[in-house]
Parts: structure tokens; C-alpha cells; sequence
């Protein structure tokens, strides 16, 4: 781009922030920023929409680090939107996309989560709400989510990791979201991106029953993990959530599955080196490069397959 | 600030439903202060865990008396950190 941002890095949430203001303002015919709520300790939640005008055009979703430390996400979605950005007008099949849809790109989707892991515990990975009657802050927001709430893989006790909050929805960051996606109605694909051990997931995480487009969506996900392996070879593991990696409710794209988002994934980027999501920063731009070629398979397949 | 010097990371592998199930057991004792990055599930699917450093002979002892095989993924959480923080100031001021 034109400035000296640096993509290969990471960084705190307010650079990013000023990144994605800079990405308007270089596009500002193509990329507009939404605030869509704020966090539990009020932080904006932006998202970038890439559009090309028309109303209520049919969208697709993508949010990145709701697990606050897996950091290779939100540096990942950043990348990711300035590809967009200074793809379009150049790459044909991104030109198709975007003359007949949207894309909404929510680069932080736990701020909170964020700022404490860059500045008290690089291990963090809840929102920092408070519980009532318990010391321990923070719920999982991917366990939050109105989808089997509170069932199998996900804990009752507030100190765990994997805490699924009080409630369906208790967690602002993840109301907020899907406040927006109920409101746009015209949803058509929602994609969370994760980063752990390489992975490329569809429904179900809350049950271990195939989803009625298991089929369809098995295939989607094999295509798209072909592409994004064709450029380093990263290997991924493709399947529903329960048999690929554990059982887990209340998570985002079983909810996003059951409301009628057929086209529902979650990206598990790599991990290369065993440092889980503490990725070393040279292989950020790298990790970027691979998922955009899984990310445009399956935008392809959205594009191609309306419903 | 948190630190984590001598934390490890151990890669998990249990090899059948007892394993696995002594694993949801170990994952529910809080004062081990446990942070699964990646949770017991089924057999022969790997748990990612990251000991702290005072519980680490704990731990090992648990997973060792059990028979349930495990490696060191990361030696020590703190150095793993410590670089990232070194590449993120080197990325600063490169900015600059």
C-alpha cells in the first residue's frame, strides 16, 4: 500500500484500528468501516465492509480473533482486507464477487480480549466481563452463542478457559454480531477464522450429527483446503467440528448453521513451528497469503451457488 | 504483567476413553492452573497444555502414573514470548 504499514508484524489494537481507517481512506469507494457495538469495556467493534453499491446485497461474514491471543487472526484479517482492497478492479473473480455481493470483515472481534493479551497475559483468550459472585473474569465467546448453550465442551465454572457465560448472548461482542447479521438478513456465508494446528471446519461443534448439507459442505471445505495448501503445502484437516477436533457448544458458526447460513466455516490457521498461537511474525504474511486462496474457494462457491 | 518462566506446553496423546476421560478429570483441578490451548477430546486426538512451572512435576507424575503419553511442545512459554516481544519492538521501530 501506499503507506508503511507493516503487515508482517504484529500489533496493538490501536494501530489496527488505524490501519483499517487508512483503508477507507485510501478506498473509500470500495471499503467503508461500521461500528456494529461496542465491547464490555467499550471499545468499538468495527467492522470494514467491501462493497461495490446496491442495496442489501446478498453478504458474506468474517470475523477474526474472538479467542483474544490467536494474534496470526486479526493480523490475518487485516492483511486480508487490504487484498481485497487492491485486488479488486485487477482480479476477475474477486470483481465478480463484489459486483454481486458484500463482504463484511470484523478484524478484532474480542478487543477486550486483545489489549489484555499485548499488555498483562499473552495467554488470554476470554472477553474480560465480569461474573458475578466468582473472582474470575472473562467468558469464552465462542462458547456463547445460542447453539446447544451450555452443553457438551463448554464449562460451567467462570475460572475455565472455556466458561460459556451466564447466558446465550450475555457476551456484548458476540450480541452484537449477531444483532448485525439479523438485522442485514441477507447473509449468505459466515466465516470465523481461529488460528490452531490447521484445521477447516463446518457444523456441527454441538453435536456429532452430520448437518443436512454435510455433503455439500464437506466438499466446499476439501476445495478450499486444496487451494490454500497449493501455495507452502500447509496440510489442514478438513470435517465437522466434533470429529475434527472436540465436541463444543455455543459456538459461532453452529449458530450461524441452525439461523439458515448454510455456507457457515471456521478456519483453524497454522501453527507451523509447534508454537500454537504464539506464531513467530515472519510467518504472518505467509499464513495470510495461503487462507486468502481458501477464503477466495470458497467466496467462489458462495458466489456461484445462491440460495 | 504475567509471566510464564518455566511454563511448558505439553503435547498430550491419550490412546483410548480412560485416558481421555482422566484428562477432562486433570483439566477440572484448578489449582493445577492448567491452560488446555487445545482441550481433551477423543482418543488418539492430541491435548495441547500449558503447565506452569511450579505444577510441571505434578503434572508429569499424573500423566506418567496413567501411562498417557506425552511431549514437550514448548520448553519454556516465557522464552517463546520474550522473542515475540523482541520481534514486535524490532518491528516498531522499523516502522519509525
Amino acid at each position: 500500500g501506499r503507506n508503511s504499514f507493516n503487515y508482517g508484524a504484529y500489533h496493538p489494537l490501536e494501530t489496527i484500528y488505524q490501519a483499517m481507517d487508512d483503508l477507507v481512506a485510501e478506498y473509500p469507494q470500495l471499503v467503508s468501516k461500521q461500528q456494529i457495538g461496542e465491547s464490555y469495556e467499550k471499545r468499538p467493534l468495527y467492522v470494514l465492509k467491501f462493497s461495490t453499491g446496491g442495496k442489501n446485497r446478498p453478504a458474506i461474514w468474517i470475523d477474526a480473533g474472538i479467542h483474544a491471543r490467536e494474534w496470526v487472526t486479526q493480523a490475518t484479517a487485516l492483511w486480508t482486507a487490504r487484498k481485497i482492497a487492491s485486488d479488486y478492479g485487477y482480479d476477475p473473480s474477486l470483481d465478480s464477487l463484489l459486483n454481486t455481493m458484500d463482504v463484511f470483515l470484523l478484524v478484532v472481534a474480542n478487543p477486550d480480549g486483545y489489549v489484555f493479551s499485548h499488555t498483562e497475559n499473552r495467554m488470554w483468550r476470554k472477553t474480560r466481563s465480569k461474573t458475578p459472585g466468582s473472582l474470575c473474569v472473562g467468558v469464552d465467546p465462542n462458547r456463547n452463542w445460542d447453539a446447544g448453550f451450555g452443553g457438551p465442551g463448554a464449562s460451567n465454572d467462570p475460572c475455565s478457559d472455556s466458561y460459556h457465560g451466564p447466558s446465550a448472548n450475555s457476551e456484548v461482542e458476540v450480541r452484537s454480531v449477531v444483532d448485525f447479521i439479523k438485522s442485514h438478513g441477507n447473509v449468505k456465508a459466515f466465516i470465523s477464522i481461529h488460528s490452531y494446528s490447521q484445521l477447516l471446519m463446518y457444523p456441527y461443534g454441538y453435536t456429532c450429527t452430520n448437518i443436512k448439507d454435510h455433503a455439500e459442505l464437506d466438499n466446499v471445505a476439501k476445495m478450499a483446503a486444496n487451494a490454500l495448501t497449493s501455495l507452502y503445502g500447509t496440510q489442514y484437516k478438513v470435517g465437522p467440528i466434533c470429529s475434527v477436533i472436540y465436541q463444543a457448544s455455543g459456538g459461532s458458526i453452529d449458530w450461524s448453521y441452525d439461523y439458515g447460513i448454510k455456507y457457515s466455516f471456521a478456519f483453524e490457521l497454522r501453527d507451523t513451528g509447534r508454537h500454537g498461537f504464539l506464531l513467530p511474525a515472519s510467518q504472518i504474511i505467509p499464513t495470510a497469503q495461503e487462507t486468502w486462496l481458501g477464503l477466495k474457494s470458497i467466496f467462489e462457491h458462495v458466489r456461484d451457488h445462491p440460495y | 504483567l504475567e509471566t510464564f518462566a518455566g511454563d511448558q506446553v505439553l503435547r498430550v496423546e491419550p490412546c483410548n476413553e480412560e485416558q481421555v476421560q482422566l484428562l477432562k478429570r486433570l483439566r477440572a483441578q484448578q489449582p493445577l492452573q492448567l491452560n488446555f490451548w487445545r482441550f481433551p477430546s477423543f482418543p488418539n486426538e492430541p491435548a495441547d497444555v500449558q503447565v506452569p512451572f511450579a505444577n510441571l512435576q505434578n503434572v508429569k507424575v499424573f500423566l506418567e502414573s496413567h501411562q498417557i503419553k506425552y511431549s514437550i511442545m514448548i520448553e519454556d512459554v516465557q522464552a517463546a514470548v520474550d522473542e515475540e516481544r523482541r520481534e514486535m519492538d524490532l518491528n516498531q521501530r522499523r516502522e519509525r
